[in-house]
């Protein structure tokens, strides 16, 4: 081999006309893919289209049935084990995915039935201390890019960014983005409440309307709903939605404004945050703040590994998501739980109604399911919550 | 599974992590 590479003469040969010109074609044709996968093309309602863009692998991955393979892993994953395996198979997945045995609830390994239980585990109460701060995380996971959003642009990673509204979903008449639109009921009677309660209750010399300079009158009025919680009190329900008026310095609702409507000195930001298959499952408030609404986007479920995010254009944008819009006391929040192939489910605590990765015939990308959570608080017209406070979570398949 | 926030706030908010920081639930993520 030595003498053959260093005996051997080099001949150069002229290439003939043809394969050069080839190789220019090749060129120009590969500059031309790239160009046409960086245009946003629009449809006739001026949204951005929404498609499939990536190397060849990820248009294999599109190929395959994620959602049903979605699916059969979740069945798979809730068979029950049998008592004498869990503590063992569960400790294996622990070691594993670096799941921490010492912080979950209950912590006996022979109480969850399933990988599935395990996976959408509890922690003790107190494991997670909440910082005195704006914005908090809202689960355990990796903070995979955070920023400005410009132009109506996030960036999913450095150099590929995908659209704001279509992330969020926007409301135009006549548009097909809306499917349909309902009002989540909830369990509280808030008929009877008027201000002199709300005081006695709070146990404070302040009346609602002091709190609160926009609450109608007569707002008890509105309310669909007539049935109290039987395990949250009428005295619970108004001292924790007074604390989270009081936290975000009540603002009344933002109509109907566009997701990139900001107050002058604001602007829009964006986190992403990673849950790797070992982390804890559920899925906190980030800070005090008021869910007006959910829209549900049916898609695809892609993973959402790092490794796909770098790859995958888009992909934030074609998987399944729910979508929770309202205001914190700086304005617009919006927060965008993203489902993946091995979690499909994700749960939202005060919304029953939701269903997600479900069978049958999907409506076409972009368009979403959505609620209203004006039944939940009518002072605060939406769902109150705290800093922290559990919102639900991402179940497997 | 990813989580996604977007919102808006005061110009002068700020992050208080760096990307690939590992968090946990109520860990601080950003201050005015």
């Amino acid at each position: 081999l030595i003498n053959a590479w260093t005996e051997t003469p080099t001949k150069w040969y002229p290439l003939p006309l043809a394969v050069g010109a080839l190789l220019l074609v090749a060129i120009q044709y590969r500059k031309k893919v790239k160009r046409a996968q960086k245009e946003v093309q629009l449809d006739e309602n001026g949204m951005e289209i929404i498609k499939l863009k990536g190397p060849w692998h990820v248009h294999v991955l599109g190929a395959l049935p994620l959602r049903n393979m979605s699916r059969l892993w979740g069945y798979v994953n809730s068979l029950e084990l049998p008592v004498w395996f869990r503590p063992h198979g569960l400790r294996l997945y622990a070691y594993a995915f670096g799941c921490n045995l010492d912080e979950i609830e209950p912590s006996d390994l022979r109480e969850y039935p399933s990988l599935g239980a395990f996976f959408y585990r509890k922690l003790k109460d107190g494991v997670r201390p909440v910082a005195k701060a704006a914005l908090v995380s809202p689960a355990d996971g990796t903070m995979l890019h955070f920023g400005t959003v410009q132009g109506s642009r996030v960036e999913q990673v450095k150099g590929i960014t995908y659209s704001l509204d279509a992330l969020l979903g926007v409301e135009r008449p006549g548009s097909p983005s809306s499917i349909t639109s309902t009002v989540v009921e909830h369990n509280r009677d808030m008929s009877v409440v008027d201000d002199k309660e709300f005081a006695n209750v709070n146990g404070i010399e302040y009346s609602l309307d002091q709190l609160i300079d926009a609450v109608p009158k007569k707002f008890g009025a509105q309310v669909d709903a007539s049935i109290v919680e039987p395990e949250r009190s009428m005295q619970d329900t108004l001292v924790h939605d007074a604390s989270v008026a009081l936290e975000m310095g009540f603002k009344p609702p933002l109509d109907k404004r566009p997701n990139t409507y900001v107050r002058p000195g604001n602007s829009l930001f964006f986190a992403v945050i990673y849950l790797a298959p070992g982390d804890y499952h559920r899925f906190h408030s980030p800070t005090a703040w008021v869910v007006e609404k959910r829209r549900h986007f049916m898609g695809e479920l892609f993973s959402v590994s790092p490794f796909m995010a770098k790859r995958l254009e888009n992909l934030f944008v074609l998987n399944e998501r729910v979508a929770l819009l309202g205001r914190w006391k700086y304005g617009f929040f919006g927060m965008v739980p993203v489902g993946a192939t091995n979690v499909g489910s994700i749960k939202v605590n005060f919304d029953k109604d939701l269903r997600t990765n479900v069978r049958g015939k999907r409506p076409p990308p972009g368009t979403y399911t959505e609620a209203v959570y004006s039944a939940a608080s009518p002072i605060l017209q939406g769902q109150p919550l705290t800093p922290a406070e559990e919102m639900g979570g991402f179940r497997l398949g | 599974s990813t989580i996604v926030l977007v919102f808006e706030a005061p110009n002068d908010f700020e992050f208080t992590v760096h990307s690939g920081q590992k968090v946990k639930v109520g860990e601080r993520l950003g201050d005015v």
